[in-house]
């Protein structure tokens, strides 16, 4: 199993959901996180407002997927959060070498 | 005949009433439901998915997409299936198991037709689904053993969860045909020789998806009610896996009890177009089916 | 060493803590997250407007610990937050290669 | 390639990033987090405000790098992080197994 760990435009989070959904996939845990990179944060219009700052707002999804999901899941996320534009943001892949589904105790990839 | 006609009707329609009725207290404890409704008896939406009055949930829906894809195919077609499952879940229903989910996931990434062998996917997932497969194989006991672990293998491959569809399906098709409640006991009382687990007396009152549970709970209320509403009232108020338990029991209760068995206070709530599917699309599974195209 | 990342319902977090306490876990970093999965979010009415909030609040725990304590932690946790409710919530177990506590400079296990 | 976390005081985070960038390091990604530990939640001024909590608002840094650059980076962080007072954090280091930037569909080291 891994943890796919995508940080991306806001914007672009309902876009995504909806692709995953195609593809079978519900479970997503998401973070509000603020962005340093290659795209520096001027003043930039958020939710209405003009940010002078020197962070741009991102979107941080994880999801858990089993190892035969994690080439699609990629490709996905890709595709859709992508505007070729600097910030659209990363992908990583991290190893999951356990999970656990609280409500039931199933582990691996029936916990998931 | 007519009477066989209305009996496969009446568990159709059953079905989706079980659905609705037991999806507002699923999740639920006995006491839980016994102290904010003392008997619940009344089809009024809510619970933990916020439905609607009258609103069917997976197990409707999921048995729906067996039927339709059987019918417009008028033939065996579990590629159909897996389609119709597929665009079912692209479509946001209002919920879909954890076991259901990950099979269909499968078919729409690998195009894979019968997920490996489980000993722990033992939920009641394939068993809700049984009843348009019983139609369509009716009176044909192989064909039924044929379908039934076929379609159930979509999402369970698992040997308890098989051996609770193939009962529940010949059940459906005694009931239907007109079979004495005793004769369906013997068929329950098989199940539980071959599989010691499945025994439901004593009935200790678990009603949880695991199938075991769930068809314990069908047993003891079908047997136990002497109408369709006090086997459905019954499954309903143990609460767990309701909707399920709910579904089931009444698909039976409605094979065996007849559209005259269905309370008209229920039958009015149900959602319309939910219904007239019901009703075109049993017609059409009984035309296409071996008793019927003995004729 | 393993990071112990866990999605739990909210009101569940204090209950958690004392009981990772009460095992000798002290240490613990916390996030608000946003919950995608079977359990929906609904329409609310927010000053006068109905609002589609499609996720349901969680909060994420990150436990650090030493490979000895991954069981005993998993279970409790598992053991607290369960309601058997659907959205109950998930424990990831991920590698942790290297631990450094800042203020001391300490590695591996006496970081943590 | 390694995702570095690290869990820092919230004052520590403009030095931390100036000191990144000092040795090349510009993508960071940030999250507000919630600390529990040794140093404890009582009255604590956060943002001009006292609060009587029993966590201390912490900073999380998650930083991918390559690894022949995980260890300047490790020590950077913990240099310029350390007041030599209880509650300075931790960093953590992850397997990063694949990165890519959403952008180019570039993956490794040439993603982040
Ligand atoms: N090395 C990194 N580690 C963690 N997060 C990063 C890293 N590099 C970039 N990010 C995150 O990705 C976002 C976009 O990065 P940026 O460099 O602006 O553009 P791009 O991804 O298009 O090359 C940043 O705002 C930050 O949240
Ligand atoms: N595959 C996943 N990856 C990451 N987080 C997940 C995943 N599946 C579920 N979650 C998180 O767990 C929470 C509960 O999941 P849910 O499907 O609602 O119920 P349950 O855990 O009871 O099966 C979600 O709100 C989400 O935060
Ligand atoms: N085992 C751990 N796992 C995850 N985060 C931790 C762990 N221990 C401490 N932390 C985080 O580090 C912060 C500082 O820890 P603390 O024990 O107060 O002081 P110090 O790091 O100086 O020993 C905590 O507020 C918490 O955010
Ligand atoms: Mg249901
Ligand atoms: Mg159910």
């Amino acid at each position: 199993m891994k943890l796919i760990e995508a940080i991306i435009k806001p914007f672009k989070l309902d876009e995504v959901k909806d692709a995953l959904n195609e593809i079978g996939i519900e479970g997503i845990t998401v973070s509000e996180v603020k962005g340093f990179g290659r795209q520096k944060g001027h003043t930039e219009l958020y939710r209405g407002a003009e940010y002078v700052v020197d962070f741009i707002p991102k979107i941080k999804m994880e999801i858990a997927v089993s190892d035969d999901l994690v080439g699609k899941v990629v490709e996905t996320i890709q595709n859709v959060a992508k505007t070729g534009r600097i910030g659209d943001g990363k992908i990583f892949i991290i190893p999951l070498e356990e999970a656990v589904r609280i409500r039931t105790g199933e582990k691996g990839s029936d916990a998931i | 005949p007519d009477e066989i006609r209305d009996r496969a009707r009446a568990a159709f329609i059953g079905m989706a009433i079980g659905d609705a009725l037991g999806a507002t207290v699923e999740f639920m404890t006995t006491s839980e439901i016994a102290s904010k409704y003392g008997t619940f008896k009344d089809i009024i939406g809510g619970g933990w998915l916020r439905l609607k009055p009258g609103q069917v949930t997976d197990d409707t829906q999921m048995a729906l997409c067996i039927a339709r894809a059987v019918v417009s195919r008028q033939t065996w077609a579990l590629e159909a299936v897996a389609d119709n499952f597929a665009a079912w879940l692209k479509s946001r229903p209002v919920d879909c198991g954890d076991t259901c989910r990950k099979g269909i996931r499968a078919y729409m990434l690998h195009g894979t037709l019968e997920m490996p062998l489980n000993e722990w996917d033992a939920g009641n997932g394939a068993a809700m689904r049984m009843l348009p497969v019983a139609l369509y194989s009716l009176p044909d006991g192989e064909l039924l053993r044929k379908y039934a672990v076929e379609q159930a293998h979509l999402t369970h491959n698992n040997p308890v969860s098989d051996a609770a569809c193939i009962c529940l399906g010949e059940m459906l098709h005694l009931a239907i045909c007109g079979a004495e409640k005793s004769r369906l006991r013997r068929q329950a009382d098989g199940l539980v020789a071959r599989f010691p687990t499945f025994n439901f007396e004593p009935y200790r009152g678990l009603a949880t998806g695991y199938v075991v549970d769930t068809m314990q709970t069908v047993f003891h209320w079908f047997f136990r009610g002497r109408s369709f509403e006090e086997c459905l009232v019954g499954a309903v108020n143990q609460g767990a896996d309701a909707d399920t338990t709910g579904a089931i029991c009444a698909m039976l209760a409605g094979a065996y009890y007849g559209m005259e068995g269905i309370p008209q206070r229920w039958l009015k709530k149900m959602d319309k177009g939910v219904i007239t599917e019901i009703e075109i699309v049993t017609d059409k599974l009984l035309a296409a089916s071996p008793l019927w195209r003995a004729f």
